[in-house]
């Protein structure tokens, strides 16, 4: 997961 | 994961608890708006579906059932629960909250980072997590007495994406993540909409005074 993508917030 | 996004969540989180603690223990969601409910779930649906294309972690995945199930919760209990749907304001939350629907997907099948289905829908959700708000601040105006828990629901709510705006920064400078314009504007918007509610909640904290805004 790339902490680039900010899908990975709510 | 940083300190702004984990306080932010748990902002969320504790907005819903304080919620369904209200609709629960008081068998009442006088003062609360059924349209913005309604908005949040077509907000969590349309967001979350990647639950099924990607996953990113135990915490994300809880995190996104529990807004879901809960958000599905409280219009249940507003729309068909015996007791509570007595209490419901029907007169006074007159907002056509279908009518921002459409417009915010219009927006999202013209402005987003790439035309695919899920992304068009996560797009749409954040325009329309933006204004969602907007018919439960115009009931609060309408509303003679805010009791506490209500006036403390919306504050947790506005300070949820405020502290999205503090971790998006963070994660800017600290993670040189890429610019999200999307994501920051929608949040910003979302945010500033609650400034004149934010006012006027401190202002009553601060002269420990009940909270009342101006019609």
């Amino acid at each position: 997961v790339s902490s680039n993508d900010v899908k990975d917030e709510l | 994961m940083n300190i702004f996004r984990l306080a932010g969540d748990m902002s969320h989180l504790l907005s819903v608890i304080l919620l369904l603690l209200k609709i629960r223990t008081t068998k009442s969601c006088a003062g609360i708006s059924l349209k913005t409910q309604e908005l949040y779930v077509v907000v969590f649906l349309a967001r979350y579906l990647n639950l099924f294309t990607r996953y990113y972690s135990f915490y994300n995945t809880v995190m996104k059932l529990v807004f879901i199930a809960t958000s599905v919760c409280i219009v249940w209990y507003m729309r068909f629960h015996k007791v509570v749907k007595q209490t419901y304001n029907k007169d006074l939350d007159t907002f056509r909250h279908y009518v921002v629907i459409p417009p915010c997907f219009l927006l999202a099948l013209l402005v987003h980072h790439e035309f695919t289905v899920m992304e068009v829908l996560w797009t749409f959700s954040l325009y329309l997590e933006a204004v969602a708000i907007l018919p439960q601040l115009i009931l609060l105006q309408r509303t003679r007495n805010i009791d506490n828990l209500t006036g403390n629901y919306i504050f947790l709510l506005g300070a949820y994406r405020a502290l999205y705006l503090l971790n998006w920064i963070y994660r800017f400078f600290m993670e040189k993540a890429q610019a999200r314009w999307i994501s920051w504007i929608s949040g910003l918007v979302q945010t500033a909409l609650y400034a004149d509610f934010f006012y006027y909640y401190i202002k009553s904290w601060k002269n420990n005074e009940k909270l009342k805004l101006p019609a």
